[in-house]
């Protein structure tokens, strides 16, 4: 899975 | 960050506000899904267990601060002081009470956290607590709002702050949509389908209450649910 996003929203 | 996002967060922000302002000046929660809060507690702290391990920045950890704690104050009010006022019966789910005939679990959990849970479980963004919590949290928020749009169905009308606290909560993921759409354009690696099909799932429920809440404002009537 392409992780570069992240869980940076709320 | 984008005016979008910022906006969207707001709106959530302001979500909470309205309803704590709403219960408290009334010193009542008449029309309000307990049901839709307790899954919003849920939703914020299987999510939200992050704080603990991994920092975004001040903003996201302050709001997610604030998202718990306003939303447990919230169901607080509700099981306490503001009790007597609580509207349990347009609170139930077909389903309640009943669940496999003799079951004591609601239709809350029959219907609502297990299967997001399941499905958590198939579609996550990696298999480890963390990430089937998170999966589980973005899941279970796409459709924490049903309760309370279940219960505004059986009143038919809603009260002005009610219909207020629905409408911020429903335009701050519209908001997001719009945040998902500028990101997708603006960075290189931006791809998150599993937040987007959920996130449109979820905005998509607002629809209908959008629509009825348009037609109210813009005849200057009062919020009448067809039916």
């Amino acid at each position: 899975t392409d992780k570069l996003t992240g869980h940076d929203e709320l | 960050m984008n005016i979008f996002r910022l906006s969207g967060d707001m709106l959530h922000l302001i979500s909470f506000l309205v309803l704590m302002y709403r219960m408290r000046g009334q010193r009542s929660c008449r029309g309000v899904s307990l049901k839709s809060q307790i899954l919003f507690l849920i939703v914020f702290c299987c999510r939200y267990l992050d704080l603990f391990f991994s920092f975004v920045s001040l903003y996201n950890t302050m709001m997610k601060i604030f998202f718990i704690s306003a939303t447990a104050t919230i169901v607080y009010w509700m099981l306490t002081k503001y009790r007597s006022s609580y509207d349990m019966d347009n609170d139930k789910l077909h389903g309640d009470g009943s669940f496999m005939g003799h079951l004591p679990p609601h239709g809350v959990l029959g219907y609502i956290i297990v299967p997001c849970f399941l499905l958590a479980l198939i579609w996550n963004e990696g298999f480890e607590a963390f990430e089937i919590l998170w999966a589980f949290s973005i899941y279970l928020e796409a459709v924490a709002i049903l309760p309370q749009l279940f219960m505004l169905q059986k009143t038919k009308e809603g009260e002005a702050f009610t219909l207020l606290y629905i409408f911020c909560v429903g335009a701050y993921r519209g908001l997001y949509i719009i945040n998902w759409i500028y990101r997708y354009f603006t960075e290189k690696h931006y791809w998150q389908p599993l937040v987007w099909v959920s996130g449109v799932v979820q905005t998509l429920l607002y629809a209908d209450f959008f629509y009825y809440y348009w037609i109210a404002l813009r005849d200057g009537a009062k919020f009448q649910l067809p039916g």
